[in-house]
Order: structure tokens, then C-alpha cells, then sequence
């Protein structure tokens, strides 16, 4: 065969570049991929298996949107860019993440992503635990502390706490330093995955963790407020207040959920509670409102049925691997 | 000597009380 037979034969192509927490991957994609072809390559590369958490992300005119998976990625109305860029990230989140989260990837993902909302003051912290979760991230990264390797000065270029607790406070570098490898002492022996995973144990009770916030207005005064959707429903909270809702909706009470234009509508599930109406900004939002709200009301069935052969192997597999690190561990 | 790790909240608390000295006076 000549070489423009070959040529031929080969399938166009379009380049993409996904950006995970800690790495940046190019991949040619056909032209007849959907979202799920890509998603799923990406997912085969990192070694994920945990895929219903996550998502690719893109910005357009500002808004925020995640790649659809069962449409053409061509058709989808992604940056006119090459490479086109996504940000593969957790678009969901568990309720509990030392039940759900199995493989040590997905927790270090979602601990990076965790991590980078906490410093970017994305979810808010008090001074006290930022210097606890600083300890754990400490370990996770240098593991056992060693006051003969680890001299004074070694956290200078770590990014560790958010600015505006650094703000607060009088102290130097050094001082912050000192006070969060004394933590970091304390957690001798544990390895960068329990690191890890205590640092999301303690981040999942965060009021904004997991939170996806809009602002809306309801129909009734005009009175500015936020939806929030996560793993467990959806609340309606004042515009100035992001950690208390003034009422919550759990996914086991909610009937429906539609949308039409830019109104969208939560039925409750008992017939006497009053419908909750609102407005939000552009019907792109309320698109993407649904699809947080499809998704998490689907985890959240899930959770709470029979855990799926797929499922069962896999939280076998986190065990004995658990145990046979732990005891290699040990024996280190 | 570093602190001890007793329990979560302790530790909060312990964390606390040892920034409370150096809390800039809008933020205290």
C-alpha cells in the first residue's frame, strides 16, 4: 500500500489536554468521540476505577461546564482552542469518604482537589484546623518526621495555609513553621495514604465542603440567596451566610426536579409541602443545576442499595492492599 | 516537647489557645 493509502486510512484527529491535580496529559481524540471515549481514556491512564466521581471540566464565556457523556465531544460547545483543555476533577463527592473512597488515586485526587478549595479559601476553615490539615498534608508529602533531615526552613516553599488565616495572626514563617511540625511530629508512622484520608476525614465535616453553590433569586420577594447541591440534597441559603441553609431538601424528599428556561422547580415529596420555586441566572446554569442534582440523587440511591459485584471487589481489594501496607509498614 | 495527640477536639483546642497570643486585635 502507498503511503497516501495509509495516510488515508488513518482517522482525523483533534488534540486535547487534560489537566488532573498533579499532572498534564495530551491525547488525540477522533473526531466521532463522545465524552465518554475521552473520559474513559483518561481514566484507563490514571489507573482510576472510581470514575462516577469525577468529571472533565471546561470554562465557556465564564461559566463552568462538564463535558457530556454521551455527546459528541465536537458537538458540544467547548473553547475553539488547540489543544482544547479540561480540568479533570471530582464532580461529586461522597458522604463519607472513608466508606466510599477505595483506591489510594481517588483519595489522593480528591485530597489534592480538597486541599487546593481549603487554601484557595474556596471552603472556609477556621485558623485551628488549617493548622491540623497542614500537619497531615506535611506527612503525607515528607513522611515521618526526622528533626536530623527535616531542619528548620524546610516548609518555606510549601504552600500550607490559606492567606487570610496568615493574616490574622502575628507570626513569622518560622513561627507557623514550628507550630505545625510540632503536629507533624505527632503523626510518626502513618503512612501517605491514612495522611491523606485523615486529612479528608477531617475536611468532609467542613460546612462548604462538597458544596456547589449558585446564586438565585426566588420568585415570591426577589430576595437574593444560594443553592447549594452536594451529596445529600439541596439547600437554600442566604446570600451571606454559606454555612448554615435556611432549609435543606435530602434527596430521599424530593419528588422532581425540572426546569424551564430560568425557572426551576423542587416537588417535594410529601404532596402538602409547599414547592419550592426559584430563578437562576442563565438557563446554562439551570442546566447544569439538574445535572449536579441527577447525579447526586443517583449516588445517592446507590449508596444505599446492595453494593454491585464491581463495587464488592473493589472494597476487597482496598482491604487486603490496606493490610498488606500496613504490614510492610510495620516491618520498615 | 510537642503537644500530645489525644483527641481531635483537644487538639483543636490545644491549637487555638497557642495562635490565641499572637491574634492581630481585628481578628481576636
Amino acid at each position: 500500500m502507498s503511503i497516501r493509502g495509509l495516510k488515508k486510512k488513518q482517522p482525523k484527529t483533534f488534540k486535547v489536554k487534560v489537566i488532573t491535580m498533579d499532572a498534564e496529559m495530551e491525547f488525540s481524540c477522533e473526531m466521532k468521540w463522545k465524552g465518554k471515549d475521552l473520559f474513559d481514556l483518561v481514566c484507563r491512564t490514571l489507573g482510576l476505577r472510581e470514575t462516577w466521581f469525577f468529571g472533565l471540566q471546561y470554562t465557556i464565556k465564564g461559566v463552568c461546564a462538564w463535558l457530556k457523556m454521551e455527546k459528541k465531544v465536537l458537538e458540544q460547545e467547548i473553547p475553539k482552542e488547540d489543544p482544547t483543555q479540561f480540568r479533570f476533577l471530582a464532580k461529586f463527592y461522597p458522604e463519607k469518604v472513608e466508606e466510599e473512597l477505595l483506591q489510594e488515586i481517588t483519595q489522593h485526587l480528591f485530597f489534592l482537589q480538597v486541599k487546593k478549595q481549603i487554601l484557595d479559601e474556596e471552603i472556609h476553615c477556621s485558623p485551628e484546623v488549617t493548622v491540623l490539615l497542614a500537619s497531615y498534608a506535611v506527612q503525607a508529602k515528607y513522611g515521618d518526621y526526622d528533626p536530623n533531615f527535616h531542619k528548620p526552613g524546610f516548609l518555606i516553599q510549601d504552600e500550607l495555609l490559606p492567606k487570610r488565616v496568615l493574616k490574622q495572626y502575628q507570626m513569622t514563617v518560622h513561627m507557623w513553621e514550628e507550630k505545625i511540625t510540632a503536629w507533624y511530629a505527632e503523626h510518626r508512622g502513618i503512612a501517605r495514604d491514612e495522611a491523606e484520608m485523615n486529612y479528608l476525614k477531617i475536611a468532609q465535616d467542613l460546612a462548604m465542603y462538597g458544596v456547589n453553590y449558585f446564586p438565585i433569586e426566588q420568585n415570591k420577594n426577589h430576595r437574593d440567596l444560594l443553592l447549594g447541591v452536594d451529596a445529600k440534597g439541596i439547600h437554600v441559603y442566604s446570600i451571606n451566610n454559606r454555612f448554615s441553609p435556611n432549609r435543606s431538601f435530602e434527596w430521599s424528599a424530593i419528588r422532581n426536579i425540572s426546569y424551564s428556561e430560568k425557572e426551576l422547580t423542587i416537588k417535594p415529596l410529601d404532596k402538602k409541602a409547599e414547592v419550592f420555586k426559584f430563578f437562576s441566572s442563565q438557563l446554562k446554569v439551570n442546566k447544569l443545576i439538574l445535572q449536579l442534582c441527577i447525579g447526586n440523587h443517583d449516588l445517592f440511591m446507590k449508596r444505599r442499595r446492595v453494593d454491585s459485584i464491581e463495587i464488592q471487589q473493589m472494597k476487597a481489594q482496598a482491604r487486603e492492599e490496606k493490610a498488606r501496607k500496613k504490614m510492610e509498614h510495620q516491618r520498615l | 516537647n510537642p503537644p500530645k495527640f489525644v483527641t481531635y477536639h483537644k487538639a483543636l483546642q490545644e491549637i487555638r489557645n497557642s495562635l490565641l497570643p499572637f491574634a492581630n486585635e481585628a481578628s481576636s
